[in-house]
């Protein structure tokens, strides 16, 4: 589903954050990325979508190499099949709960789009917020609403950068369970975690520390 | 250092977040706020740092009455007195890492300013990274800027909202010990976490639940 081939990233002011990263993710794995802040998943994490482009080496996304795309054509690529749920959410403010949800299933033409949000909202505890906008909502609130975003489009990739962070280990497990149960139906999902606890999910963990990748170690659990 | 009175908050929009609290923090003490997501954490200590007034109830804020104090007259009592670490950051974006730590110090009049800012960078490990902007940083990155931040002020009070939600436990760790050492010296501490694993380092732990505080145990570990 996601494939780095010798990436290294190094951002407009000197800083190199990736240093020839190889990794591989096969459709239907359930893969953590771990490491300290700073070690770089995020950048990883955004390359590895298309979020942001490499400095040097390949990236392949659902088998389509799109190393040089433009945006539109990454836009069109991705839409509804990969989803992402990112470290600092990117709500949108203007829009209440329910419609941070439903409006972009809305124009991507998925069915029932009103029912959905409400199935997945009620997961994750956010149906007594419904009409809040994002300033309206604890921290958690908002980042379970940047988790719902994603969900509700049951995309084929599924890439979530730090998605507990403001979660307790409870909560976070039940993100993670709900996740798993998601991955066994076949969604791929390419997590970056902070959280050691919610390490034996994983099918397989990746390492990083100062940009590179250490192991790849089968996951815990499974 | 903190005492709400039958504080409660209702929101703008109708919702309670807050019902009937009584909380006193004594000088010197490193009380813990926990809770799960949306159960009125970060409501509470912005009421008691009066970044937020409650819609009932009364504030002492260091034995002084803040609960109808003028914007201006707040800001000049907390000067310097009262740091706070928020849930999310506020960093100031046109400055760099150096100078988010510096500018508030130098305009409190506080020695040796470079040099102190210098060595919490590096406790902090950011030294590495003292020209990037707040946008150039990691999640954890900017998180330990707002850590910074505050630490350098050495104030009398420190309320700090979920400072460790996105470092790693060794991280979150390695802040709560910096944290304890101060509050041997005297800084008093209100900090909100969701890391049961953190829980050990307080002397006394609050639990918030719909609103309300549900017990005042005494911590483990001390
Ligand atoms: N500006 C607002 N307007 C309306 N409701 C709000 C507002 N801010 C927060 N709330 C609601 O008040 C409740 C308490 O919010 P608060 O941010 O204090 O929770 P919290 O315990 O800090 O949560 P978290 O652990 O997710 O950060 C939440 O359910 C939230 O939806
Ligand atoms: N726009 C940027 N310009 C310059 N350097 C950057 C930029 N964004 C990130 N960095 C640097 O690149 C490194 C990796 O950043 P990244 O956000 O990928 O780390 P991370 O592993 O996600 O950290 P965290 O766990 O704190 O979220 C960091 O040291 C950071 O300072
Ligand atoms: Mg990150
Ligand atoms: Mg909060």
């Amino acid at each position: 589903a996601v494939e780095l081939e010798e990436v290294s990233k190094i951002y407009d002011n000197g800083t190199h954050a990736l240093r020839g990263i190889n990794l591989r993710v096969k459709e239907g794995e359930f893969v953590g990325i771990v490491g300290p802040s700073g070690s770089g998943k995020s950048t990883l994490l955004h390359i590895a979508g298309g979020i942001d482009r490499p400095s040097e080496g390949r990236v392949k996304l659902l088998s389509m190499d799109i190393t040089h795309m433009s945006e539109a054509q990454l836009t069109e690529f991705r839409k509804g099949k990969v989803a992402f749920v990112f470290q600092f959410y990117y709500l949108m403010e203007d829009f209440t709960v329910l419609e941070n949800l439903t409006s972009l299933a809305e124009v991507l033409g998925l069915g029932d789009v009103k029912e959905r949000a409400l199935k997945v909202l009620e997961f994750l505890r956010l149906s007594h917020r419904l009409n809040h906008k994002p300033h309206q909502l604890s921290g958690g609130e908002q980042q379970r609403v940047a988790i719902g975003r994603a969900l509700i489009l049951e995309p084929r990739l599924l890439i979530a950068d730090e998605p507990t962070g403001n979660l307790d280990l409870e909560e976070g497990k039940k993100i993670f369970s709900l996740f798993r149960s998601l991955n066994e139906r076949g969604i791929t999902f390419l997590v970056a975690t902070h959280n050691q606890e919610l390490i034996p999910f994983f099918s397989r963990v990746v390492k990083l520390k100062d940009g590179r990748l250490e192991g790849d170690t089968a996951g815990v659990g499974f």
